[in-house]
C-alpha cells in the first residue's frame, strides 16, 4: 500500500462521512446500491461510516459520471483506457467515465470485451478518496489496473493494512483473519 | 451505459465498444531503446500522464530514448514485470489494461513501490 504525498486523511472528528451523487446523472437505485456496497467494504475494516445524502454540495464525497474534459484537468478518454479517478482527502471527488459499459450486477463470464464491473472500480476509487495511493500488490484493490469482465471487490490484506494505518481498526471488527481473507471474491474472465 | 449483466447489453451496442483508448500500443510490442517507431510519442504521453516521464513541455518524439527506457523500467518494477526497459509482450499487455487515472508516480517518486513510507514522497499533489 501507499499514501498520497503528505499522507492526507479525513480528520479524526470526521469519521462519519456523507456521500452524494451528481444530480445531473440521475442514477438508478441499482447503481446507488453498488456504491453502498462498495463503501461497506471499507467501513468493515475501519471506524469510518458512510451515509448517502441528497445534498450533493454539502456531501463530503461527491460521485459523478462524466465524459471527456469535465473541468478538473483530467479528461476521460472514451471506452476503456482510464476508467475513473479520484482525489485525495479532503477533496472527496470521485469521477467515473460515462463512456464505459458499466455492469451493476453479474459481470462474470462476460462476452463483452469492454464490460467493466462498477463495484470493483468504485471500491478502488473509494480507497483514493480515503487517502490510499496505488499498490504493487496485484491482488490488492489498490492495484491500478483491472481487466474487463473481472469482479474484484474484497479488500486484500495489503489494502486493510494501509487503510488501518490511516484510520485504525473497526472497533466491531479488528480481526485480520475474518472471512474476507478466507474466501476473497476475485473472479471473472480476462 | 449501465447494465445489470452482460446479457442485457443490446447486441447492436457491443461492436462499438471493442476499440480501447490504447489499442494502438499493440503495434509497439517488441520495440527497444534506440529505435524510432511511429506511435512512440503517444506512449510517452501515456507514461507522462501516469508520472513515469517528467518532461514538462509535453512535446515528445517517436524516439525510444533514455527517458522512455527509464520509464518502462520503472513501470515494469511497479507492475512486477521483468525490468528490461524493452516493450516486451507482457509489458505491452499490461499497458493495454483499463486502469485508474490516478498517477502511479508523483514528482518522480513512486507511490507504488515506495516501501510503504509516505516520508519518501516529497511534495503534495491533490490528484
Amino acid at each position: 500500500y501507499s499514501f498520497f504525498p503528505g499522507r492526507p486523511r479525513w480528520p479524526a472528528r470526521q469519521s462519519d462521512l456523507t456521500y452524494a451523487f451528481e444530480p445531473r446523472n440521475q442514477l438508478s437505485d441499482d447503481v446507488k446500491r453498488v456504491f453502498a456496497s462498495a463503501f461497506s467494504r471499507w467501513s468493515e475494516w475501519t471506524p469510518l461510516t458512510f451515509t448517502e445524502t441528497s445534498n450533493y454540495f454539502a456531501a463530503d464525497l461527491k460521485i459523478g459520471f462524466y465524459s471527456g474534459d469535465h473541468g478538473d484537468g483530467e479528461a476521460f478518454d472514451g471506452v476503456l483506457g482510464t476508467l475513473a479517478h479520484a482525489f485525495a482527502p479532503p477533496a472527496g471527488l470521485l469521477h467515473l467515465d460515462i463512456a464505459e459499459t458499466w455492469i451493476t450486477g453479474n459481470v462474470i463470464a462476460s462476452g463483452s470485451p469492454s464490460a467493466m464491473d462498477l463495484e470493483s472500480v468504485a471500491v478502488h476509487e473509494i480507497g483514493h478518496v480515503l487517502g490510499l495511493g496505488h499498490s504493487s500488490v496485484e491482488d490488492a484493490i489498490m492495484f491500478p489496473t483491472i481487466p474487463s469482465g473481472v469482479r474484484k471487490v474484497e479488500l486484500d490484506r495489503d489494502d486493510i493494512e494501509g487503510i488501518q494505518v490511516l484510520y485504525g481498526t473497526n472497533p466491531d471488527n479488528n480481526s485480520t483473519t475474518g472471512p474476507s481473507f478466507g474466501g476473497r471474491e476475485i473472479s471473472g474472465v480476462t | 451505459n449501465f447494465f445489470p449483466n452482460v446479457s442485457s447489453i443490446p447486441p447492436s451496442f457491443l461492436p462499438n465498444t471493442t476499440a480501447g483508448a490504447w489499442d494502438s500500443f499493440n503495434k509497439l510490442s517488441g520495440c527497444r531503446p534506440g529505435q524510432n517507431v511511429t506511435g512512440i510519442s503517444k506512449l510517452k504521453n501515456y507514461f507522462h500522464y501516469f508520472g513515469y516521464i517528467t518532461n514538462t513541455t509535453g512535446n515528445f518524439t517517436d524516439d525510444f530514448d533514455d527517458d522512455l527506457e527509464s520509464a518502462v523500467k520503472n513501470y515494469q518494477r511497479n507492475f512486477n514485470l521483468n525490468a528490461t526497459g524493452e516493450l516486451d509482450e507482457s509489458t505491452v499487455q499490461q499497458i493495454l489494461k483499463p486502469r485508474c487515472g490516478v498517477a502511479d508516480i508523483v514528482n518522480g517518486t513512486s507511490t507504488m513501490n515506495s516501501g510503504k513510507s509516505s516520508s519518501m514522497i516529497k511534495h503534495t499533489v491533490a490528484h
